[in-house]
């Protein structure tokens, strides 16, 4: 060994991008991790509280795999490493061989300099020019909120929603049960959807607030920020501009036969549903398939499983398991649901109208965790999720409006 | 990542005698995509 020691030329290469961009990947999960114990340390006063017991999805071995790594913190890295700015000369070609692998037209930006996209991020939630995407005239239609593939579609039958491929879920389940704070309406004789917003007052929204302990009102919603009164310019524009959009909404809905837009539920109808999956390369913002009004949204922090079609067709029930965000409302025609799914790569869902949702985050999840403790040491079950209500955005209304066509919001990496 | 829709919307009320039964419903959702079809922001899934 002395004499091999001795005798043996040296000789130093460089390690390969790829196995390096692995060990630091390895390297900035370790510290992540690290980090969140430490949180959650700091969090409960020494006491780490239990996490929320993990569903263990049934499936093949992909899926057993996969439900053995940290999905969120792997989605977390992967935002904040395709956050880092690329170098000028790099861009053009990094983002021109994105396009090529995933498809996107670089045609159809509404920037088409690529040298003004600073990383991957902001390439991903890049926007289109306008006119780009046209909104079917037609108002009794319901348009497509993005770009993307229909995974599948159709009528909801014994209240359970079918995957893909015969897999089938319940609605309870991806969409929650009914809340403390819905039944407390009810018990008042308000219906959540359907019913006649104008009967509904300001004390009933203080109600809601404290009836509920994990609902919360959004008091400032539409200026985007606790310190609205503090922004009394911004705070008109946004209250003219808002005016507007409601006079639209309200147009909207009454158009055709006569019906009002709060026409009650009857025997004639059924619930739809509708999935449609967007591809890496497809345009990741999102908008408003109609004219409703949303009432209010559930997060649900769950896992961040990959939503590919073969996943979907994999693993049952993978909408119930992931972290996801639920836009309840209603529309001309009844209750309206929205619900945006996170992946591992894109974690990050965002509202436009929502400033305080927080999804991928560190600070939710630690949140669900308590929650759940909480719960347990109550004998409740866990509702798993947190819910925030718009009812003050309009007070006409009795929620956030939004127009056919609007943009809402976006998906974001990591 | 991915977006599901539930929504409700009327079925629609099957046709009188005169006018054919069998023939279906009418006045209710009607869709106008199929499974893997590609589509993009402000096409029509659908009308009542």
């Amino acid at each position: 060994a002395a004499k091999a020691w001795r005798d043996t030329k040296i000789e130093w290469r460089p390690i390969p991008i790829g196995l390096g961009i692995v060990f630091l990947g390895l390297v900035q999960l370790y510290r992540s991790q690290r980090d969140a114990e430490r949180h959650r340390m700091e969090e409960s006063d020494g006491e780490i509280p239990p996490p929320r017991q993990r569903i263990r999805p049934s499936g093949p071995w992909q899926v057993q795999v996969m439900s053995t790594l940290p999905l969120k913190a792997l989605s977390r890295l992967w935002g904040r490493f395709n956050e880092l700015d690329l170098p000028g000369p790099l861009r053009i070609p990094g983002f021109k061989l994105y396009a090529w692998i995933f498809g996107a037209n670089l045609e159809e930006m509404a920037e088409p300099d690529l040298r003004t996209y600073p990383n991957l991020a902001s390439f991903f939630y890049r926007e289109l020019k306008p006119g780009a995407r046209p909104i079917d005239q037609d108002p009794n239609a319901i348009v497509s909120p993005s770009d993307g593939k229909v995974l599948s579609f159709g009528m909801i039958e014994r209240g359970e929603v079918e995957q893909v491929k015969g897999m089938t879920y319940s609605l309870e389940a991806l969409l929650g049960g009914a809340s403390p704070s819905r039944e407390a309406l009810e018990s008042h004789g308000i219906e959540s959807a359907g019913s006649e917003a104008n009967g509904r007052s300001m004390a009933m929204d203080e109600e809601f607030a404290r009836v509920n302990g994990i609902s919360y009102t959004l008091p400032h919603l539409l200026s985007g920020s606790r310190d609205r009164p503090k922004k009394k310019a911004a705070m008109d524009a946004s209250t003219s501009s808002q005016e507007t959009t409601e006079a639209k909404v309200k147009a909207d809905l009454a158009l055709g036969d006569g019906h009002p837009w709060y026409a009650p539920k009857t025997s004639h109808n059924a619930l739809y549903y509708c999935v449609i999956y967007l591809a890496p390369g497809d345009y990741h913002r999102f908008h408003s398939p109609i004219s409703w009004v949303v009432e209010s949204r559930r997060h649900f922090a769950g896992e961040l499983y990959s939503v590919s079609p073969y996943l979907q067709r994999t693993l049952p029930g993978l909408f119930v398991l992931n972290e996801r965000v639920v836009l309840l409302g209603r529309w001309r025609w009844g209750f309206f649901s929205y619900i945006p799914v996170g992946a591992t790569n894109v974690g990050s869902v965002k509202l436009n109208f929502d400033a305080e949702l927080r999804t991928n985050s560190l600070t939710t999840d630690t949140e669900a965790d308590k929650a759940a403790a909480e719960a347990a040491k109550r004998g409740e079950p866990y509702t798993g999720f947190a819910e925030a209500t718009y009812y003050k955005a309009s007070h006409a209304l009795r929620g956030h409006p939004l127009q056919r066509g609007e943009e809402m919001g976006g998906f974001q990496l990591g | 990542s991915t977006i599901v829709l539930v929504f409700e919307a009327p079925m629609g009320v099957r046709k009188s005698f005169d006018e054919g039964w069998g023939s279906g419903l009418e006045g209710g959702w009607k869709w106008n995509i199929e499974n893997g079809q590609t589509i993009r922001v402000g096409q029509a899934l659908g009308q009542v």
